[in-house]
């Protein structure tokens, strides 16, 4: 004999929406609910706030479930990122962000234009690299872009670099060609230094409905993703698929794009996220 | 469950379901043999019949050129689905002239030009620091060189981003557009009915393109976008190149959504 429920449903049912609204998605959130309902037979959750608390215990244990990666042992005191995701997401202006981030730092590193496809994306990284105070290394238009990777590994460790930040283009998961290609820019930096890539860093729009997840899923097959960066979240999406990724893939959300300037780049603090879904 | 799962709206689902449920029971399903099948049938066509819009063709000015803008959020679509309009008005021998309004992403009107001359169609390439002057310049340009259409591509923004909202609306404005052709992501999820129908409410929007088709999202924005704006989905967006953009189709898209 089941208990009685000791949350009001009206109110769980104004939980249900918020979350569903901000794409956490229904069998997540179905469980999100069935376990506030449940949890503590007894005590009696009798307003709105403090069903907000329980509910934000419940995100925020979501979120820091994923083990923190452990910092690999950085073995030329180079840290190479690798930015990844399909097109249109953030990619280049992250990358941007994150140079200028860690050049501000007192950082020493390079940028590398590894998407050799996609039009004008050399000059848009070009204009980033100049924006951070930090150098690119390109190719001609049309490049494998394995080469520019591969040179760009080269230099950052012939200037003994700090960082070197590699921006790729955009691809769909479902894209098989383009996938390979990725799997093999990462297997030509392994080859280069064998602990890296260090991260690998899912670039995700924050309006990404459920599709996130089977793209995260694609990516991390492909391209062994360390982190989330969930971008464009100064907007009225609430990126709420971060959730389902941390859960099902064991993927951290890392940082999080508020902004097209260069400064708009934020580690990511679970409970700003959570505060943001429940205001 | 389903359609929330493909990323129907919430409240666009409870609609859609009640009238599905109403149609039902005046349908009879119950008496039916096949009552799975049937209701399968009756959500289905309820499906094309809500994503089918009167006009999905584009509209024609009666004074040449007929301007179109493209608008929406950031990284959609819309400078590489001005390639691809160009391209299909050239293939059936219109001459369009692209222009980009975009002052403020690096590069972005560089990737206009480059994406015109892939399309093998003109680009208005002067400099210019100003939206609204750049656009009237365009205008001006197509007519001084004879060109029957011009594509406005516009800077992707927040429906949130008054000042930005603001400009989007003295562009319009300024070249009085024949289309406003809203650009959403395929992929996107619950919010995207949130800023197509601010888009709206500022500028009326006349279509909407949804982009990157090509992957698998199941696409259920394109329902909610079209039955909470009013707005005709005319164009998908199915890859990366100039000949990429195909007429939207109902069928598909309510199969699609259906999974
Ligand atoms: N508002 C807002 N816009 C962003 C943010 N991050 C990126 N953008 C914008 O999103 C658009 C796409 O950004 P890009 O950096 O070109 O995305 P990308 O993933 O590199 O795109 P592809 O290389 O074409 O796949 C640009 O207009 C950016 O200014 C963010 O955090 N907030
Ligand atoms: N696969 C696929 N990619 C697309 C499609 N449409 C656009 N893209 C890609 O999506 C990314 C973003 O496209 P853009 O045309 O730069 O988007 P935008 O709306 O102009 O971006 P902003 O100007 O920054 O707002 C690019 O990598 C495009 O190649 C499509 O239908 N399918
Ligand atoms: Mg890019
Ligand atoms: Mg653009």
């Amino acid at each position: 004999v089941q208990g009685p429920a000791r949350v009001d449903a009206d109110l769980l049912d104004r939980v249900e929406a918020i979350l569903l609204l901000s794409d956490v998605g229904p069998a997540l959130t179905a469980e999100v609910i069935h376990s506030l309902r449940r949890s503590a037979p007894g005590t009696q959750v009798k307003n709105w706030s403090e069903l907000l608390e329980l509910v934000r215990g419940e995100m925020k244990r979501i979120l820091s479930a994923v083990p923190p990666r452990p910092k690999a042992s950085v073995t030329s005191g180079l840290e190479v990122v690798l930015l990844v995701g399909v097109n249109g997401g953030g990619k280049t202006t992250t990358a941007g962000k994150l140079a200028a981030r860690w050049a501000r730092e007192g950082k020493r590193g390079l940028l590398c234009a590894a998407d050799t496809f996609r039009a004008a994306a050399v000059e848009q990284i070009a204009v980033w690299a100049q924006r951070a105070g930090v150098d690119l290394i390109r190719h001609q238009g049309g490049a494998d872009p394995s080469a520019v990777v591969f040179d760009s590994v080269d230099a950052a460790l012939a200037r003994h670099c700090d960082f070197l930040i590699i921006d790729t283009a955009g691809r769909l998961h479902t894209r098989e060609p383009l996938m390979h290609e990725l799997e093999k820019v990462v297997r030509v930096i392994r080859k280069r230094i064998p602990r890296a890539p260090h991260q690998v860093l899912l670039v995700l729009d924050a309006t990404t409905g459920q599709n996130g997840v089977e793209q995260a899923r694609r990516f991390l097959q492909f391209a062994g993703v360390t982190g989330l960066v969930l971008s464009k979240l100064d907007g009225t999406a609430r990126g709420g698929v971060a959730l389902g990724i941390a859960k099902e893939l064991g993927i951290s959300l890392q940082w999080v794009g508020v902004g097209e300037g260069v400064e708009d780049l934020v580690e990511f603090d679970p409970d700003a996220y959570v505060d943001g879904i429940f205001e | 469950m389903a359609l929330l799962e493909a990323d129907v709206n919430v409240q666009v689902a409870q609609q859609f379901l009640s009238r599905v449920r109403e149609r039902a029971i005046g349908d009879e399903v119950l008496k039916s043999l096949t009552p799975g099948q049937h209701l399968v049938g009756i959500v289905r066509e309820e499906l094309e019949a809500l994503l089918k819009g009167p006009d999905q063709k584009l509209k024609i000015s009666a004074m040449p050129p007929t301007t179109l803008v493209l608008c929406g959020l950031q990284g959609s679509g819309k400078t590489t689905t001005a390639g691809k309009l160009g391209w299909l008005l050239k293939e059936r021998g219109n001459l369009p002239l692209l222009t980009s309004v975009d002052v403020h992403r690096p590069a972005a009107r560089e990737q206009l030009a480059t994406v015109a001359r892939a399309a093998q169609v003109r680009c208005f390439e002067e400099a210019g620091e100003d939206p609204v002057d750049l656009a009237a310049r365009s205008v001006y340009a197509a007519r001084q060189t004879g060109c029957d259409f011009l594509i406005v591509d516009s800077a992707g923004r927040l429906q949130i981003d008054q000042k930005l909202m603001e400009e989007l609306a003295r562009v319009v404005e300024r070249v009085q557009p024949t289309e406003i052709l809203y650009v959403a992501d395929a992929m996107s999820g619950q919010d995207a009915v949130r800023s197509a129908l601010e888009f709206h409410r500022r500028v009326n929007l006349t279509g909407i393109v949804l982009t990157k088709l090509d992957g698998d999202a199941r696409g259920g924005a394109a329902l909610s976008v079209r039955s909470i704006t009013g707005v005709p989905i005319k164009f998908a967006g199915m890859g990366e190149r100039p000949e990429d953009l195909e007429p939207f189709y109902p069928d598909r898209m309510a199969s699609r959504i259906l999974g």
